[in-house]
């Protein structure tokens, strides 16, 4: 369940970061 | 929504993008650029603090839309332009004052934010040598005027 947990976390962050990307027209 | 613990650091750059909501909404976007920045390095894995910067990416992102024709959201080196100077107009409104020997709350808040706006200028790129000399001056003014004027002492 912490494995999950943490992947989830982990996607949550990459998710962050594709959007603040997008955002900066830097994608 | 309140702030998590772990992302005070942010809290007076949010304020002053609260602030220029209205009076200078370019102003509160990058404010808020630098907060969301800043706040993911600082901690973006506990639950609290993603729900609250996924909020602050919401907010940005329809910060973006509805301010799609303002050619200082659209091209970030204009951005960085207008923040560059709206921080020094403030810096020299305190500088002004405080070399006329008017010490009062207002001019404390301009040294105060112009040095906000100079650490939201990292957002661009590296500060120059003379920003993050003028960030300093105004953030040991503020905190010295402020001192000065609670302890009922003139300042120097």
């Amino acid at each position: 369940t912490s494995s999950l947990a943490s992947s989830v976390a982990s996607a949550e962050q990459d998710d962050l970061s594709q959007r603040l990307s997008r955002l900066r027209g830097q994608v | 929504m309140a702030l998590p613990a772990q992302l005070r650091p942010i809290q007076h750059h949010l304020r002053t993008a609260q602030e220029h909501e209205n009076r200078d909404p370019v102003v509160s976007y990058y404010c808020r650029l630098y907060a969301m920045q800043t706040g993911m390095k600082l901690d973006s894995k506990t639950p609290e603090c993603r729900k609250f910067l996924v909020n602050l990416m919401d907010q940005l992102e329809s910060m973006k839309k509805e301010l799609s024709d303002n050619e200082s959201i659209t091209q970030e080196v204009v951005g960085n332009a207008h923040i560059e100077n709206y921080a020094l107009k403030l810096f020299l409104y305190a500088d002004n004052e405080d070399r006329a020997g008017r010490f009062h709350k207002n001019m404390i808040k301009s040294f105060y934010s112009s040095s906000l706006l100079m650490d939201v200028l990292s957002v661009f790129g590296e500060l120059s040598e003379e920003n993050v000399q003028h960030r300093k001056y105004a953030r040991w003014k503020a905190t010295y005027i402020h001192n000065c004027l609670k302890n009922g002492e003139s300042p120097q």
